[in-house]
Parts: structure tokens; sequence; C-alpha cells
């Protein structure tokens, strides 16, 4: 679906018997703006609709389709193309400790989806544990404990140690001892300009090897997502991204921006402050909640 | 020659761009170009004349018109205090999950213990896994007493148990950190209506995290017409932002920014500067 705007201008463009280059730019300024609104890049939607307008100006139909389906469908496709088709699942090897570490700005909601996640799991049969490495936060500690004991399920931290790597691999080691299949490791917020954070991060990455480093994006972030994004994804390999707060009014254009600087795809999202609320990722749902 | 509208959309196009791309609302962008679209077409202007300068030099000026509350109505918070008669002064936070209330809340304490005056915080959001702890920890640092209930509690009730703490001992300031909500949750607009109504704060304070995007508008808008908020605080400012939601606060409360987070330590804590936002804009 596309908002009022934005369909008005499809309306008008199929409308015109012969491509009318009129109609298709006034199409392109909609699309742009809807866009735009949306927290996406502004580079990428001067890229994304300059190769739309160039597509839409064909005069050659494909056979047995209206202009009006072939603009839609070409809107989709180059959105779709940096989003994917389809959610990915998180993969576990079977078997051995899985470490899953969670990593983004301060306040994207990495401790909540942490527990979100640790339920996900659980529910799945997977045995999970969370492991608190945030030394800065005041209060992180309690914060995930409390989400464990909520879902029941093993805690680890060290309140009173200052070494985030140090507690990484202390929880790691405890809970491959007791067999855990999935070691959710929560991390300290941090942005671009924190050098020292940038370098725990790099440090917690080369130590303990994640199977996945998780990018959690905050729904509403705006046009900062697409370069702090790559900055993560230059210090550190991120394997996915998980964009939270969805039940709000963020149109998710940060989040878009993040899956194109990174080339992560989103695995799931996050649909309110309870630990049940993380959903998969549904492309054709993020994208109608895009275009408005 | 004759700045024809064709010519000013055209320059206002790139810079119109450019504020977006700086995280100003994509609403107010277009609101603001307007009015020099409006100000400026079929103005006669000299044939050696720049009109790219023109309309760039009429955009500044109605970027600081819009920032202009802040100056015109800036609050110094520190006299506010030490003003009111019948203590304590009571100040409320609110705003969406995760925007810094909560570390801002300690800041401010922070400033008034610097400027010798006496506070206490309410720790005022009773959902959230381990936010009393986080609020205690932070009052423990300060060396400053927190009002608390247990998980569960009535955050109203809370908020007025601090009031009532700081009337008996004569208490300057009660500093209410509420829980992070997202606006389009009505039942969450009810609770924090209902703390505002309890203790008829003196000053209602939105808490915005500057890296937010078109969002702030909506954020902004619909606490202040729920709540009629009395300012605003930046948070994450050091992040390297361009400054955009600035201006999207100002422009639709009409309320000044009384300060802008730079840093997650206590002294992170700035006023609002106005010239250096304009300059981040309009460089
Ligand atoms: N409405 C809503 N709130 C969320 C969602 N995910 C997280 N939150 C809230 O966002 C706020 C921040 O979440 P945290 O988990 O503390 O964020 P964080 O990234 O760990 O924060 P730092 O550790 O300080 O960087 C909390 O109030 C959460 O309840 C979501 O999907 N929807
Ligand atoms: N770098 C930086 N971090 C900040 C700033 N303000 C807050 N933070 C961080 O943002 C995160 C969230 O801060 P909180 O104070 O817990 O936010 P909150 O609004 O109370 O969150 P909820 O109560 O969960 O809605 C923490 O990691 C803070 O340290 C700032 O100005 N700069
Ligand atoms: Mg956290
Ligand atoms: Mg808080």
């Amino acid at each position: 679906s596309l908002g009022k705007k934005l369909s008005e201008a499809v309306r008008k463009l199929v409308r015109a018997p012969l491509v009318d280059e009129k109609a298709v730019k006034e199409f392109i300024i909609e699309l742009q703006r809807a866009l735009l609104e949306a927290d996406t890049n502004v580079e990428l939607v001067l890229e994304l609709s300059k190769r739309i307008e160039k597509r839409a100006m064909e005069v050659e139909l494909p056979p047995g389709i209206t202009r009006r389906e072939y603009v839609l469908k070409m809107v989709y496709e180059e959105l779709t193309s940096i989003l994917g088709k389809r959610s990915e699942p998180i993969r576990l090897k079977p078997g051995q400790s899985n470490v899953i570490m969670l990593v983004g700005i301060q306040g994207s909601g990495k401790t909540t989806t942490a527990g979100k996640l640790a339920k996900y799991f659980k529910k799945r049969g997977v045995k999970t544990a969370l492991v608190c490495t945030d030394t800065f936060r005041l209060g992180a500690y309690e914060q995930l404990k409390q989400l464990a004991q909520q879902i029941e399920v093993p805690f680890y931290g060290e309140p009173a140690t200052k070494d985030a790597v140090k507690i990484a691999k202390n929880g790691i080691n405890f809970f491959k001892e007791e067999k855990i299949e999935a070691i959710i490791i929560d991390t300290a917020g941090r942005h671009k300009e924190e050098k020292s954070l940038f370098e725990e991060m790099i440090s917690l990455s080369k130590e303990i090897k994640p199977q996945e480093i998780i990018l959690v994006i905050d729904g509403s972030l705006g046009q900062q997502a697409y370069i702090q994004a790559k900055a993560f994804a230059e210090a550190t390999n991120i394997g996915s991204i998980i964009v939270t707060k969805l039940d709000g009014s963020g149109r998710g254009g940060g989040a878009l921006s993040a899956v194109a600087a990174t080339g992560a795809p989103i695995k799931f999202i996050g649909m309110g402050e309870k630990i049940d609320d993380l959903e998969s990722f549904d492309p054709p749902s993020f994208l109608s909640r895009l275009l408005g | 020659k004759t700045i024809t509208e064709r010519k000013v959309d055209d320059a206002l196009w790139e810079l119109k761009l450019q504020l977006i791309g700086s995280d100003v609302s994509v609403i107010v962008a277009d609101k603001i170009s307007e009015e020099v679209k409006k100000n400026l077409v079929g103005v006669k202007i000299g044939l050696l004349e720049n009109i790219n300068e023109i309309v760039k030099n009429s955009l500044r000026k109605a970027v600081e018109d819009v920032l202009r509350v802040n100056i015109n109505e800036k609050i110094d918070l520190i006299s506010e205090i030490k003003n009111k008669k019948n203590k304590p002064y009571i100040i409320a936070l609110v705003g969406v999950n995760g925007v810094g209330k909560t570390l801002t809340a300690a800041k401010i304490a922070f400033l008034l213990k610097n400027k010798g005056l006496n506070c206490i915080l309410a720790a005022s959001d009773t959902f959230r896994a381990g936010s009393i702890e986080q609020l205690e920890k932070h009052a423990n640092n300060l060396n400053i007493k927190v009002i608390k209930q247990g998980y569960g509690s009535d955050a109203a009730a809370v908020a007025y148990d601090a009031v009532n703490y700081a009337r008996a001992r004569n208490i300057d300031a009660v500093i209410i950190d509420t829980a992070g909500r997202v606006q389009t949750d009505k039942n969450l607009m009810e609770e924090v209506k209902k703390i505002i109504r309890v203790v008829e704060p003196d000053l209602k304070i939105f808490v915005g995290d500057a890296l937010t995007g078109n969002d702030m508008l909506r954020q902004a808008e619909e606490f202040n017409n729920n709540l009629g908020l009395d300012g605003a605080i930046l948070t994450k400012v050091d992040a390297d932002i361009k400054g955009g939601a600035a201006l999207s606060i100002s422009y639709i409360t009409k309320k000044p920014i009384l300060f802008i987070g730079v840093g997650g330590e206590y002294k992170d804590l700035e006023e609002f500067n106005v010239e250096k936002f304009i300059e981040m804009l309009m460089p």
C-alpha cells in the first residue's frame, strides 16, 4: 500500500496513454518525498529515484502489464533488492555454543532485545543464556538480570568488573560448561564518535569471535543511520540487524539505510516493550509502512 | 530582474535537501521553504544580484526565526528555582523510550547541586526492568535522596510522594523521571497525563534524541498536545548530529530548548547555543 500522495501520483502517471515525462517527474518527486519522510538517507533516495525514473520512462512495457502495475512493481523491486525478499533466520550451529553479540547506539533497545531474543530461542527449544558486558550504564546488570529471571533463562554478569572482554570470556566459558547452545551477549551503547568504545567493541569481537553480531537500530533513527551503521560495519562484521520500537510512529527509513550501508539483512523487529514483542522480519509489511 | 517562482523553487530544492539531510523534518523544511517562497516571488532585484544567494540568506533568516524562541523565551533554570516561593520547584522529564531521560535527570541534579541547590529524584518509571536500580545508583553517586516504590506501583503516587517529601523538608527541587513511552499509545499517554495532573510540575520537559528523524515532529507534537510542554532537552548531540532535530522541536512546540546532552557523564549537559546550531544547519 502507498500513502495518499504517492498513490495519487501513480494514478496521474498511469492515466497518461503514452509516457508522460511531466507525470513521471511528478511521480518521482512524490516518491522522493515519501522516502525522505520515512527517514531514508538523502543520497540513497536520489540514487533510487534516478534509477526508477529512468526505468519509468521506458516506452516499451513488458507484455501483459499495465503502466501502473509496472511502476509499482519497479518501486517494490528496487526497495526489495536492498531489503531482501524474505526474512532469514539466525543460523545456530547445532551441538555447540553459539555466541550472539548485540551492538548499537545508546538507547536503541539492545538489552530489551537480548531478553526478547532469549525468550524466542528458549521457546524453540534452544538452551539459551544471557551475559551482561555493559560496564558503563548504571543498572545495566540489574536490568538484564531481571529480564533473565522473568523468562527463567540463566544469566551471567560481574557487577564489579570494568573489563567487558573479561566478563564476556568468563560468561562464555561458564555457559559452555553448562552446554548452552545460544549465548547472547549484551553490550554497552556506543556511537561512532566514541573511539575508545568502538575499540572495546572491536576487542570484544576479536576475542570472543561471535557466530553473529547483530546491530540494533531504533526504528525512528534519522539521517545519521547510514553513516553510523557504516561505522559499525567497518569496525566489526555485522551479520544482521534488528529494528526496534516499530510499535511507535517511526517509518523505518533509517533501518533501510542501515541495510544499504552494511549489506546486513533485518532478521527481527521489536514491536513493543514487553518480552514477547519480537517478530520475524516481513519485507512486504515493512515496505508498506515505509511508503506511508 | 524579477525573482520567478521557477528560480526560487530551483534554489530551494538543494537547500531543502540539505536541511532534510540534517534531520529537519520534511514537513518543517517544506513549511519554512513556503514562507521563503511567498516573500521572494515577484520581488525585483538588481541585474547583478545572485538569486541563489538571496534565497539562501532568506532561508537562513527563516531558520533563525524558528529558533528565535530559544533566545526570546530562554529559561534560566537556576533563577526560576531560586525565585519560587513555595518549594519545591517541580521538574518532570517525559519522552519516548531510550532518549536519555534518566541520565538527564541525574545530570540536572548534578547541575543543581553545583549551583548550591538541593534536590531529590522521583523514580516514576515503575515499569521497565532495572529502572529503579538505575535511578537509585545515580542518586547514590550524587549523594541525594531518591523517592521510589516497587515495580508496578502507581507512577503518579511516587511523584506525589516525592513532592510531599520535598515540601516537608523545604527542598529546592524535585526531578521526576518518568518511563519511556511511544506517544501513539493512548494508555501510556493517559498515565503521563495523570502524573502531570497530580503534581502540577513547574517545568514539563520533553526529552528528545538528536539522532531521531521525522518522528521527532510527531513525538514533540503529541507530548505537547497532551501535556503542554514548557521546554525541551536534546540528547546525544555528541553523536556528530547535524542539528535538524532542534529545528523540528522549536517549530512544533514554540518552546525553548533548555539544554543539550553531549555525553554519558553528569557534566555532559550544556546550554543550548542557537548560533552554533544555525551554523550546523546552514553553514
Ligand atoms: N515501545 C518499544 N520500546 C522498546 C522496544 N525495544 C526496546 N524498547 C524500550 O526502549 C528503551 C531502551 O531500551 P534498552 O534495552 O535499555 O536500550 P539499550 O540499547 O540497551 O540502551 P543502552 O544500553 O543504554 O545503550 C527501554 O525503555 C525499552 O523498554 C520496542 O520494540 N518498542
Ligand atoms: N553519548 C550520549 N549518551 C547519552 C546521552 N544521554 C543519554 N545517553 C545514553 O543513552 C542511553 C539511554 O539513557 P537513559 O537515561 O536510560 O534513557 P531513558 O530515556 O531514561 O530510557 P527509558 O527510561 O528506557 O525510556 C544510556 O546509555 C545513556 O548513557 C548523551 O547526551 N550522549
Ligand atoms: Mg542496554
Ligand atoms: Mg529511564
